[in-house]
């Protein structure tokens, strides 16, 4: 199964991850 | 008896007789044009192309596997081999029992319940983020949309609308069922799922189902947060002003639209909780295939995440839309959503592919507009089959 997440955020957001990471719950993804 | 059978009369009336055959005949006839037609112009099973794999996945019947799968996890295991039963299980696919909420293992009477476990209060900490991980899982993929084009892997791009679905109502049934559009659309206040039962949101809502909304949104119907805007901890978020183009996911100047996507392994807690504070406005239930979503699966079949039946919750946040989209896949097929019990996935009705249900919740608070949720508000979750 998968959570696919789409939305709109200025163009300064930026993702705190990396492809292939492993997440938790309640981990940030992404910072404006 | 015998006398009658011997002697009664028997008449004959043809021309009636050959009226009601041409009737009936040509009703039957005219029912199987029907199913014809709406057999072409909504294809219920997926064509495959591609690699060799892709043909034998396509080819197999995954969604009664599926539910096979399900019944199966089903079954009550008896009590003296739970515990090595889910310790194996553990082992094989990784789980950490140590922040299982109910620790006893003879508690989980079969592997759907132990697969759907819940959490220790406190084993997932919410991050001062803008945005968090909705679930335990693995970042597959994450970027901005060009367009309408995202991206499944490098050079490979499913569309928006495909995903999401759409408003236009131009495009032909064919298109439409290609790019998942072909929708049913439901009345805000009473609304009915695929089998035609009806339900009335304002009684679900009312009925204990939106405790939590209620908790998120303050007797002024704003949005609260609490812990996760540090310079403003506490603030009331001004959600109900946000305006954002759902029906088009179209963005305002000096923003973008992105997306992430989190896979959820086998061992993996298998609940999903809200990324940020959002409300919920719409549901769109895409009937689908049940590919397996494994990074394998990903790199292999074009368009996975637009093939398989999936729920999409679109709505808005402070910076605009906002959209979660949970992806079914053959092991875990059906998906719940704690606030909506008339949701109901993985069902036997052969619904053509890439058509959908549209549901809107803008009855559980009429200032908001939707359901309200706060950062880590658990949402629902992946069941077995």
């Amino acid at each position: 199964s998968t959570v696919v997440l789409v939305f709109e955020a200025p163009q300064s957001f930026e993702f705190k991850v990396t492809a292939g990471q492993k997440i938790k719950m309640g981990e940030a993804l992404g910072q404006i | 008896l015998v006398d009658s059978w011997k002697n009664t009369e028997t008449k004959w009336y043809p021309i009636p007789v050959a009226l009601g055959l041409s009737v009936v005949g040509f009703i039957q006839y005219r029912r199987v044009i029907q199913r014809e037609e709406e057999r072409l112009e909504h294809p219920k099973k997926y064509v495959a192309t591609g690699p060799w794999q892709v043909h034998v996945a396509a080819a197999l019947p995954l969604r009664s596997l599926s539910r096979l799968w399900g019944s199966f996890n089903s079954l009550t295991i008896p009590e003296p081999l739970r515990p090595i039963g889910y310790k194996l299980y553990s082992w094989i696919f990784g789980c950490n029992l140590d922040e299982m909420k109910n620790p006893n293992l003879c508690d989980y009477p079969n592997l759907s319940a132990f697969f759907y476990r819940e959490l220790k209060d406190g084993a997932r900490p919410i991050a001062n983020a803008t945005l968090v991980s909705p679930s335990d899982g693995k970042v597959l993929h994450f970027g901005i949309v060009q367009g309408q084009d995202i991206e499944q892997i490098k050079g490979v791009t499913y569309k928006l609308d495909a995903l999401l679905g759409n408003d236009d109502k131009s495009t032909s049934p064919v298109e439409n069922a290609i790019l998942g559009n072909s929708r049913q659309i439901v009345d805000e206040e009473e609304f009915a799922n695929v089998n035609g039962i009806e339900y009335s949101l304002d009684d679900m809502m009312n009925e204990g189902h939106s405790v939590k909304t209620e908790s998120a949104v303050g007797p002024d119907g704003l949005a609260r947060s609490e812990t996760n805007d540090p310079q403003d901890e506490r603030a009331l978020v001004k959600l109900a002003d946000v305006t954002p183009d759902i029906a088009n996911h179209k963005v305002k100047p000096g923003q973008a639209m992105f997306f992430c996507v989190v896979y959820l392994a086998p061992g993996d807690y298998h609940r999903f909780h809200s990324p940020t504070n959002w409300i919920v406005q719409t549901r769109r239930h895409f009937a689908g295939e049940l590919f397996s979503v494994s990074p394998y699966f990903v790199n292999l079949l074009q368009n996975l995440f637009v093939l398989n039946e999936r729920v999409a919750l679109l709505g808005k946040w402070k910076h605009g839309f906002f959209s979660m989209i949970p992806v079914g896949a053959t092991n875990v097929g059906s998906i719940k959503i704690n606030f909506d019990e008339a949701l109901k996935t993985n069902q036997k009705e052969d619904i053509p592919l890439g058509t959908y249900t549209e549901v809107t919740y803008k009855s559980a608070s009429k200032i908001l507009g939707g359901k309200a949720l706060r950062y880590g508000d658990e949402m629902g979750g992946f069941y077995l089959g």
